[in-house]
């Protein structure tokens, strides 16, 4: 199963993942 | 015979009125049938599976059917004496972290299932209080990025699938289009419409685009909600939906982009999620489709796989404006569940399914459902 987001952000906004990276629920996964 | 021929005379009359208009509609009727027929053929084909001649094997497969086995298998009641030794073999197998669930007590989930949608213990997944987004669910991140000014979103490098293809797009429906929409799926007690849109209606011209880096194309044309098309939507009543975000609100904002981001979820991770944000849901598309593993392999393998396999589009709004949401199902986990909408049945059997692959029934919250950060929102269940 996957679960796709696709959002409006700010051109500023940042991911803070890497490919293939592990994550948990509530971890952040972007910021501005 | 012949003198019946030859002596009996023609008298002509005029047709009523009634019966010519009559006549016109049903050809009219005929006409418009024949259209949506050919767009629906015409969608098939657009979303058809792509790949080596592996993967057009492996679409040869029950898959449904498979699933939907699956599940009803892992739903048999596990006898007492068994289920610890099954529990602790999937969990070493798959890698699932006993010490976070908040029922330790393995004997009591009667099947692999209730394992499988298990809960956590309260406070296990912190969330990120500054962050803006957080991780929806547990799982591996398998891509993300820019959404291009094609509106092109990245599968793996260098494929990419249409994000119409993904959201869906709505029209305007006809009178003989919506009425069997409605009776199609009557479970869901709101179904509006559903997507005929054929691949060459989805093009934009590129004069609709601004630069990227200002974007400001019309979100109106992804989600295909033209001025008029809100006026066909319907609450439980029938009573005709406003949309307060349907046009100009979803304009993006200057300096605003489309970004997004695909989190996968191996058999062993916790299968449920949550809000990724504060947001509102204005509006659900169940979007029928196969049920293809969403596996990093065939991810690599399968082109569009991700609009081809049966998924819920969960479409609202969030502080930046357009926010998406969309669990999308796989061969081990087709059945979706979403805790607000207990009308949303996914994973039915071909005659249980009224409208055909590609095609979506969409619902309206109304008033929307607004999530706080870290709200559980549903989850995937197996088969």
């Amino acid at each position: 199963s996957t679960v796709v987001l696709v959002f409006e952000a700010p051109t500023e906004f940042e991911f803070m993942l890497e490919a293939g990276q592990k994550v948990k629920v509530g971890q952040a996964i972007g910021k501005l | 015979a012949k003198d019946i021929l030859v002596g009996t005379r023609i008298v002509w009359y005029p047709i009523p009125i009634s019966l010519g208009i009559a006549c016109l509609a049903f050809m009219h009727y005929l006409h418009i049938r024949r259209r949506e027929e050919k767009d629906k053929d015409h969608e098939a084909q657009v979303v058809a599976l792509e790949g080596p001649w592996h993967v057009h094997a492996y679409g040869y497969l029950p898959l449904r059917t498979i699933s939907r086995m699956w599940g009803w298998l892992n739903n048999l009641t596990v006898p007492l004496w068994l289920r610890e030794p099954l529990y602790k073999s999937y969990a070493t197998m798959f890698g699932c972290n006993l010490e976070e669930m908040e029922d330790p007590d393995l004997t009591h989930y009667p099947n692999l299932a209730a394992f499988f949608y298990r809960t956590l213990k309260p406070g296990v997944r912190p969330l990120d209080p500054k962050a803006p987004l957080v991780s929806p669910a547990d799982g591996t991140v398998l891509h993300f990025g820019l959404i291009t000014s094609q509106r092109k979103v990245e599968q793996i490098k260098g494929i990419t699938y249409s994000l119409d293809a993904l959201l869906g797009r709505q029209r305007k429906p006809d009178s003989s289009s919506n009425p069997t929409a409605l009776a199609a799926e009557p479970a869901e007690g709101e179904v509006l419409n559903v997507a005929r849109k054929t691949h060459s209606e989805l093009v934009v011209s590129e004069d609709e685009f601004a630069d990227i880096n200002s974007i400001n194309y019309s979100l109106d044309k992804i989600l295909g909600d033209e001025p008029g098309q809100h006026t066909t939507s319907k609450d439980g009543k029938g009573n005709p939906i406003e949309h307060p975000h349907a046009h100009a609100a979803h304009q993006l904002k200057p300096g605003n982009a489309l970004f997004f981001a695909v989190i996968y979820l191996a058999p062993g991770d916790y299968h449920r999620f949550h809000s990724p944000s504060e947001w509102s849901v204005e509006k659900r598309r169940h979007f029928s489709g196969e049920l293809y593993s969403v596996s990093p392999i065939a991810v690599n393998l399968i082109r569009n796989l991700f609009v081809l396999n049966e998924r819920v589009v969960l479409l609202g709004d969030w502080q930046h404006g357009f926010f998406s949401m969309i669990p999308v199902g796989a061969t081990n986990v087709g059945s979706i569940k979403i805790d607000f909408d207990p009308e949303l049945r996914t994973n039915l059997s071909k005659r249980q399914l009224n409208h055909p692959p590609g095609t979506y029934v969409e619902r309206e919250y109304q008033p929307p459902v607004r999530l706080h950060k870290g709200d559980q929102m549903g989850g995937f269940m197996l088969g």
